[in-house]
């Protein structure tokens, strides 16, 4: 299960769609000061399911909507799709089945006509590939309009945040996982308070 | 719980401490410890302690971590990041300029230190370090020559100038 | 004093974001601001108001200062101390690392912005950049070669190495 | 009035009697990661009063004091000497006369025998120096010894940390002034909140 491709548009400064491929074993971005390198990491966090304004550099959510610049007007929404390749195992997984909590998701991720959604990720059903989704190749998109409606797609179905948690679970991704060090914060482990470092042990236990 | 903290806990421990783990690879030597502070009954609590780290960079004796400089905090920092991806490889990670504080002796081990992980994960690195560009299999350049406009083009490394800059060549 | 207090607010407000102040400067255009935050009842105290900020790199329509760069974020804030080093100047200034996040062209943009200080202040910059290093008049190089224990040592720019390191034929 | 000089000795990673010069417009101060530079910019704070050891990033007060290596065994006292040129000027200075304070200073900074010390600092006395001392040169020492006795001198006069204060008064220069810009630090301002930001500029009015 490899993070194939990242495909931003109206996210931030990246006003128009761009494209992002992953192939290699070590992929750098460079740029000048403030061309949007770290703009891209903030997408992936988006899209991994943050839910702080702050911790991806704003005031409100709806900073991260491309705002405009001198020549352009802002945009209407944004949206990050993340591609990973999840190719059948040799051998299958096993994999614990957690408890779905009942209790019911925050209206920022209910389908826009209201309706529950029937979650792609077959959790035990689908047990040689990686991704409990069973498919070669898995897609986990978000968007965000100007007006405030947001919604989660998995392979261009609705879903809720708990399902793009679900999907991940175990894999070491997430949004605030330790996979993901962001600019100035390399010696964040360093500077915690030991309980909090615990925390971040936990995470990886 | 409790068990599974403990086993992730070691392996952490050894990965970042043990005679091959990361510190002594990325400093050359030295030691480096983590463990557990006790509670105000003097017991460790394996559900409850929080982690204490203890870092040694090769011929210093510094008491406390915050004694140790701008580089060798990042150093050290890497090297706990690095043995807990050991434990728990996940399929991808980014770094975003971890590299801003380092010498670049530093940044060359830090670079190699990525090698041995290639085979499960592979890496996305922000930098202005023309050494870790030379690290990098590919290069993905970000430029604004729209102002306030966010592109994606294809670099090689010499294709970024000492500035960081990219080149008005490769901007097709 | 209230009186002294806005003296010194007016003047550094207008050395940050005037139209020859040190934001447009070191950004090459663009707009800042300083402003007093109201207080609850909506009026603004001159003994009591918080400092608000606002910057504006050219091109760009940031609504918070967060949503700055890095880099972006070290040039606003070298350009109000600076500022406030007009309005107050101090006989030195020492700068730890200040350029860690900047690109080569903003390197070059804050070395050159020291100019216009040098006649009543001198300036102690520690650093790792060599487009830094080379707008010093005066180079001192520190060395472990004793591992544990700081010697100085006189150095020129081309006696330091790409990697920071001080080459042997300066330690004398 | 120009800080000429520094001469550290048994502070921190300086085992040994260091001095440097600064005679130039701009001096770089360079060397690989974990030498000793900020160690530098630590032992200025330092002789300029300060007096939280976490600030100087160490544990106690104490963690100044050379700590031993490989090949020493620890010092037992750390000096660190700030030497400023202090030349007459053409056109005397017209320097408010602060009221002195009469409140007892804390112990560390008593005379090793306990007896209160007539300062130096001629406040009204000298106009025609920047410094309110009689001498072309003035001298700032800190001393602090493994027993935890510390001293403050003035050109070889013993001293209080409240007359190396009052030295210093009005010229912008003090262990916490916004002219040392400690590494990691220089976006404090705008991370700062605002009502933190008002006291900066307060302490430049
Ligand atoms: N919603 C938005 N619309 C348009 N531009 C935005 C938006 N949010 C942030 N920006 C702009 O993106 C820029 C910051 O980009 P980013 O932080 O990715 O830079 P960077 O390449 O990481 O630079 P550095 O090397 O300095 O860290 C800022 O100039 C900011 O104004
Ligand atoms: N009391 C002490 N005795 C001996 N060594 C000490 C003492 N206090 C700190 N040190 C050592 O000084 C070193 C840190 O030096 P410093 O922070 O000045 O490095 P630096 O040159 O600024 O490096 P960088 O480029 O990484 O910021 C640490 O390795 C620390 O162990
Ligand atoms: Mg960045
Ligand atoms: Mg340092």
């Amino acid at each position: 299960m490899r993070l194939s491709r990242l495909t931003l548009s109206g996210f931030k400064s990246f006003a128009d769609p761009t494209d992002f491929r992953f192939d290699a074993p070590i992929t750098g971005i460079v740029g000048p000061n403030g061309c949007g390198k770290s703009n891209v990491v903030d997408a992936i966090k988006w899209v991994l399911g943050e839910r702080s304004a702050k911790s991806l550099r704003g005031g409100a959510m709806l900073d991260v909507i491309f705002a405009g610049s001198a020549s352009r007007k802002p945009g209407g929404h944004a949206s990050v799709t993340l591609t990973f390749d999840n190719p059948r195992l040799a051998v299958p997984i096993d994999r614990d089945i957690p408890e779905i909590s009942t209790e019911a998701e925050p209206a920022e991720t209910m389908d826009v006509e209201g309706a529950s959604i029937d979650g792609p990720v077959q959790r035990d059903a689908v047990r040689d590939r990686l991704l409990p989704v069973d498919a070669d190749e898995v897609q986990v998109e978000r968007r965000l309009w100007a007006d405030g409606r947001s919604e989660y797609l998995v392979n261009g179905r609705k879903v809720r945040l708990r399902d793009v948690r679900e999907l991940f679970l175990d894999t070491g991704i997430g949004n605030d996982a330790y996979c993901i060090i962001e600019q100035g914060k390399v010696d964040a482990m360093l500077r915690a308070h030991p309980v909090e470092r615990r925390s971040i042990l936990e995470e990886a236990a | 719980s409790r068990r599974r903290f403990k086993a992730t806990f070691e392996a952490v421990r050894d990965q970042f401490g043990g005679q091959e783990g990361m510190f002594r690879r990325l400093f050359g030597g030295g030691s480096a410890d983590l463990f557990l502070v006790p509670m105000e009954n003097g017991e460790i609590d394996w559900l409850e302690s929080g982690v204490e780290i203890r870092a040694k960079p090769p011929g210093k004796e510094p008491r406390v971590i915050s004694q140790l400089s701008g580089g060798e905090k990042t150093m050290t920092a890497v090297a706990l990041l690095m043995a807990i991806f050991r434990s728990k490889p996940s399929p991808f990670c980014i770094l975003d300029e971890v590299d801003a504080a380092l010498d670049e002796a530093n940044v060359e081990r830090f670079t190699k230190a990525l090698g041995p992980f290639l085979d499960r994960s592979h890496f996305i690195v922000i930098t202005h370090h023309k050494r870790t560009m030379q690290a990098c299999h590919e290069l993905h350049g970000v430029t604004m020559a729209e102002r306030g406009v966010s592109r994606r083009v294809t670099v090689r490394v010499d294709q970024v100038g000492a500035d960081g800059r990219i080149r008005e060549d490769a901007l097709e």
